[in-house]
């Protein structure tokens, strides 16, 4: 229905523009509807990083794209939330800085949320509350194992 | 509404009945490349209804059963099964009053899929009613495949529309 | 045949004149997210002659002119050249004999390309054939872009038959 | 023609098959026709990392598929080298091992392909023989600065 589209548009809307100023300290994002009737618009997703004039979406580098796209699938969640989420390595084309901010606030969803993510990388690793390793001893059988953070990063390395 | 637990056996490079338990709210997967990790988010999928092998990273449904390695031979069967603790009563219809709710699929190697809720037998529907309006499901937003979380912001004006109206 | 250095000025984020230097075989670009390297990929894959601008992740072939930022105004053209060490004469044609080449590539707003090998105007016709049996171009195995590394060995059989003749 | 076709899908078969074995540290792949005709036949890469039994390419892990790329790509060089070869964050899937095994494998080919390659990894910068850093101190505005290992290490993650 269109209030009830409208609504869910304008609440999904201001969840991005809170989790993306978070994420990029600063710059804007916000949904916007491509022409015509709201029961049929499609939906724009515009972004700036702080300091960028960027026109489209499509020009931003990957690992912008990859923030930009995690702050908006959260704001999903803070209006509806699904009980949990799993993230598989989406913080492959983030540098060190930005795999900080992603970090922290995957670490705030899991107030909320409960989230699942798989990464090979150490930052990352840390803000676990349960580590879980995944090895092959014997060639192409998987099997789970109890990792601590030390154990976490040396398996990632095998 | 807390995923406790997921059993595989058979499912890809799960040949072995195994558990991995999700004891927090902030649960970190690791390991090497190749070792199971997405796997095991494929498997969520499945279970939750996926019915596309192409999704699924196969070419027929049949390529999720364990298909051999150097030391072990295929097997006929993969199943998996998911655990939920439903103590909120999120988890609507039938099944509310259950403090935990299980929903298992199988499959054999003829391509036969068959469901189960709390071990009884039920069609692939009764799956995935139970995740309606809980905003899951095997193709849900909550769940970002490696490689595609780009793919989100680069949608189609439609396609994300799509996504809006499923989550409202 | 090396690359000895890319001259970018006003092409997407490079808006002041700016040099590339590359003084060995083993050259490692860095910096953080977002600022810049993928778009010296994007420029020497452009004037080398890409000509869809989908493929340098626009809407339009104006989108590589550098558009504007919090501080600075939009420009009116965009120039890309590169520097070639032709030595051992791998560039054959009517260029053997050039110690270095050059080859470079102007845009205005007006959507309008002017092509330069070794500042005289020439066709873009002209910078593809320099590159012919080279195994370089704007879309050669050579140059891999983000994100598209597995894209190889998932193309269909057709396609990496294509890739295989244009090695040949 | 036939015979220029054949031998270059032959040399790229060899070359994909060292390669891979060396990035893989065991295991096979190889390419293979598809029915018909030789003029007219798709190739389709069979790949195999040691120990497991793959049907299909499309299975192998988001890692494996990287590596089994790289392989064959710098296969297409060893038959008829480009001169130059750009490589953008191609190392962003690779757990810390096979991050060791990719960056040995570019030096060797950087002897007689000129290798550029983007990354955010600390280990791969490290092969390189020259490092040369993308700032954005004007927001929006790119510039070259020439950096050693620590400052590209820094740059990386400012
Ligand atoms: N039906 C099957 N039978 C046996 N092995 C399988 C089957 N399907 C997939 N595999 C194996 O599972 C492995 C891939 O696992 P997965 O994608 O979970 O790895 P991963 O841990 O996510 O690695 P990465 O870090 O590289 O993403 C592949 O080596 C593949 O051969
Ligand atoms: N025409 C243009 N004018 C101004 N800025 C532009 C233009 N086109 C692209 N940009 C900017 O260039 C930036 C992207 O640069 P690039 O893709 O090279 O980043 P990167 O260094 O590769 O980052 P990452 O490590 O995340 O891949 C974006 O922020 C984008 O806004
Ligand atoms: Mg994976
Ligand atoms: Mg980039």
């Amino acid at each position: 229905t269109q209030v009830c589209f409208k609504a869910t548009f304008d609440a999904i809307n201001l969840g991005l523009q809170s989790k993306f100023e978070k994420l990029f300290e600063g710059g804007q994002a916000y949904l916007e509807l491509t022409e015509g009737d709201v029961l049929e618009a499609g939906v724009n997703i515009v972004a700036q990083p702080p300091g960028k004039k960027t026109r489209s979406i499509h020009l931003l580098s990957g690992g912008e794209k990859a923030l930009t796209a995690v702050a908006l699938v959260f704001s999903f969640f803070d209006l509806n939330p699904a009980p949990f989420c799993m993230l598989d390595e989406v913080d492959a084309p983030l540098d060190d800085t930005n795999v900080e901010r992603f970090s922290k606030l995957v670490e705030e969803m899991s107030e909320n949320v409960q989230l699942m993510f798989i990464s090979h990388n150490k930052v990352t690793m840390e803000i676990a509350k349960q580590l879980t390793g995944v090895t092959m001893m014997e060639s192409g059988v998987s099997r789970m194992v109890a990792v601590d953070i030390d154990e976490a990063i040396d398996l990632a390395e095998s | 509404m807390r995923l406790e637990k997921i059993k595989l056996s058979g499912f890809k490079s799960f040949v072995d009945p195994t558990t991995v338990h999700l004891t927090s709210n902030l649960i970190g997967i690791v390991g090497p490349n190749g070792c199971g990790k997405s796997n095991i988010i494929d498997a969520v999928r499945w279970v939750m209804g996926e019915s596309s092998a192409k999704h699924l990273r196969g070419g027929h449904m049949a390529d999720v059963i364990f298909n051999g390695s150097a030391t072990r031979q295929p097997v006929s069967h993969a199943s998996v099964e998911l655990f939920f603790d439903n103590n909120e009563g999120v988890l609507g219809g039938a099944y509310a009053q259950y403090s935990t709710i299980s929903v298992k699929r199988q499959l054999n190697r003829e391509g036969q899929s068959v469901y189960f809720l709390n071990n009884l037998r039920c069609r692939r529907r009764d799956i995935t009613d139970i995740f309606l309006g809980t905003g899951l499901g095997a193709r849900s937003y909550a769940i970002i495949e490696q490689g595609t979380i780009s793919r989100m912001v680069e949608s189609k004006p439609e396609e994300l529309r799509e996504h809006i109206e499923e989550a409202a």
